[in-house]
């Protein structure tokens, strides 16, 4: 998972 | 990218310009949530600062964009512009008896102590109860027009949405997201009772009492 990085979902 | 995903989006960005547009072409914000308004400007605000410092895709970026646009547009409307129709004696509910819990929480709970990270936190749950000042005022008045429950129920729809589309990430992307996953859930429960009243009541009389 991609905690703390990049954000896709708005 | 997938289904649920892209129709909570979809769903999202319908209410938002339902909202805009009722205002808009009635020339009156009455039954409306300044405060509501107010709250989704800043989650709007504080989740979207990624957008200085990273560029994820062109879809993320203008949807960001239009998000925040129509925010600060609504809140103009609402604030400055429609403002002798504005509602304010019944759009009571004290905001920041969300902000600050929700501020509170958004430092202790968070994937990583940093500034970018506890305001993305802290617009995540604060999204989760800023619907709420909205539905105080629905319960106050004890009415809503039908195109302010057409705008709720998008609203809905798009969280329930959501949380399919982290149930199919889970599955088929091991994405998990405790934070978002259990926000979400808090508010797609909100919104419950609502759906339960909008189904029930708004499609059969066009009068939400």
């Amino acid at each position: 998972c991609s905690f703390g990085e990049e954000k896709d979902e708005l | 990218m997938n289904v649920f995903r892209l129709t909570g989006d979809l769903s999202h960005l319908a209410a938002i310009i339902i909202l805009l547009l009722k205002i808009w072409k009635t020339r009156s914000c009455a039954g409306i949530s300044g405060k509501s308004q107010i709250l989704f400007a800043l989650v709007f605000t504080t989740r979207y600062l990624d957008l200085l410092t990273s560029f994820i895709s062109l879809y993320n970026t203008c949807m960001k964009i239009i998000y925040v646009g129509c925010a600060y547009a609504t809140v103009y409307l609402i604030y400055a512009k429609f403002r002798a129709t504005y509602d304010g004696n019944h759009d009571t509910f004290r905001i920041e008896f969300l902000v600050v819990p929700v501020g509170g929480l958004a430092f202790l709970v968070n994937h990583d102590f940093s500034p970018l990270e506890i305001l993305w936190t802290f617009s995540i749950y604060l999204e989760s109860v800023a619907i709420l000042p909205q539905l105080f005022m629905i319960s106050k008045t004890g009415e809503a027009e039908t195109i302010t429950t057409h705008y709720l129920f998008c609203l809905g729809v798009y969280r329930a949405l959501y949380l399919f589309n982290w149930i199919w990430r889970f599955y088929f992307e091991g994405f998990f997201d405790m934070i978002a996953i259990v926000a979400g859930v808090v508010q797609t429960i909100l919104y419950c009772d609502f759906f339960y009243l909008y189904v029930t009541k708004v499609n059969a009389v066009q009068r939400f009492q």
